[in-house]
């Protein structure tokens, strides 16, 4: 897809989780500790505007398409 | 840990907007 690392570490994880709900960003925030909250907020909004992941039952949960 | 029919229908619908966006990337 031509992701980022930083992209690439969020997609995997917001992928491998199976919760109805998904992942929530506190949860990615703990899984990728040597990544700034800044980082992670960018990774999620390109992923959002390429389709790749959705906003689940709140703006703080995420799954892969 | 169950979700509601409420979240449920909003989930769907947030996927399919987003697979949406993601065919409109690809077009």
């Amino acid at each position: 897809y031509g992701f980022t690392a930083n992209q690439n570490q969020v997609f995997n994880l917001i992928k491998s989780c199976s919760l109805a709900e998904g992942i929530s960003v506190q949860n990615l925030r703990t899984a990728l500790k040597y990544m700034s909250l800044y980082d992670i907020r960018n990774s999620l909004q390109f992923l959002i505007n390429e389709g790749h992941i959705f906003s689940t039952v709140d703006e703080n949960h995420f799954k892969a398409t | 840990n169950t979700l509601t029919p409420e979240q449920k229908r909003k989930i769907e619908e947030n996927r399919l907007k987003a697979l949406a966006r993601r065919a409109e990337r690809l077009a």
